[in-house]
């Protein structure tokens, strides 16, 4: 028996909006600790890892380990059915379930579907903890701007950290150009920009993997890019309360 | 060129 109930099911719908370009079918595992989720996109440059807490949602109950495979395009169309202010429960009754049911409410309707599940073998990732050597955080919009704007002149994107800050840099067909976000201790938490070098680190990535994923500003004003030379970057948006969403993106090594 | 993820993590 499962059932994890969001308060805010808004949550969860921006959660699904943010990684729906990026991964097909997933696995969602459930289990006493709460939710979680990790896939890699279809061209397997990417890794999407989702953690939420069972401390994060307003009732929550797992008694045996769940993994319910589903299609992101099919739940969409189920959480379309719902509104931005509902609470949203998902549920199961069985050990092996075969469909995973979801409850909107509202104050003045309450509604109740069935998603078919599917049996995905996907290889799971062991991502190893990493102590990263470069850690900036900053805001996400600005973060998210960045990569549009960078992304118009060069599909591919630079990175570059020194213990002044972030410099983000292309250089296209058209020309060149460089943004370098500096650090700021402003006392609005949402507006900060910090820089944690150990060691600089200059990467290159394909920034259409930053487009998709940037919709998941939506969940958090600031968002932490964690990076180690020739390593994959980790872009991280904490969700409040519940825990993080992470993307895994591989860089681009120069031959 | 452009690594893909999988070599950077093994799957578990």
């Amino acid at each position: 028996m499962f059932e994890a109930k969001f308060e805010d099911g808004g949550l969860f719908k921006k959660i699904v909006e943010a990684i729906k370009e990026l991964v097909k079918n997933v696995n969602l595992e459930a289990n006493g600790t709460g939710i979680s989720l990790q896939a890699m996109d279809t061209s397997h440059v990417a890794l999407v890892a989702l953690q939420l807490n069972e401390k994060g949602f307003k009732k929550y109950r797992c008694e045996k380990s769940l993994t319910m495979g589903l299609s992101i395009e099919n739940l969409q169309k189920i959480l379309k059915c719902s509104g931005n202010d509902d609470q949203i429960t998902l549920r199961t009754q069985d050990e092996e379930p075969t469909t995973l049911s979801f409850t909107f409410e509202s104050k003045n309707r309450i509604s109740e579907f069935q998603l078919n599940l599917m049996s995905l073998d996907q290889e799971q990732l062991g991502v190893p903890d990493t102590e990263y050597s470069s850690v900036v955080r900053m805001p996400s919009n600005e973060f998210t701007k960045i990569c549009r704007e960078l992304g118009n002149i060069n599909e591919a994107i630079g990175i570059e950290t020194s213990k002044e800050g972030i410099k983000f840099y292309v250089k296209g067909d058209i020309g060149e150009g460089q943004v370098s976000v500096k650090i700021n201790d402003t006392e609005k938490p949402e507006e900060r920009v910090e820089c944690e070098v150990d060691e600089p680190v200059n990467l290159s990535f394909a920034v259409r993997y930053f487009n998709l994923f940037n919709k998941a500003s939506a969940l958090s004003s600031q968002v932490i890019l964690s990076m180690s030379q020739d390593q994959p970057l980790v872009i991280e948006y904490i969700i409040e309360e519940m825990g993080s969403l992470k993307l895994y993106l591989a860089p681009k090594i120069n031959d | 060129m452009q690594k893909k993820i999988a070599s950077f993590f093994k799957s578990s």
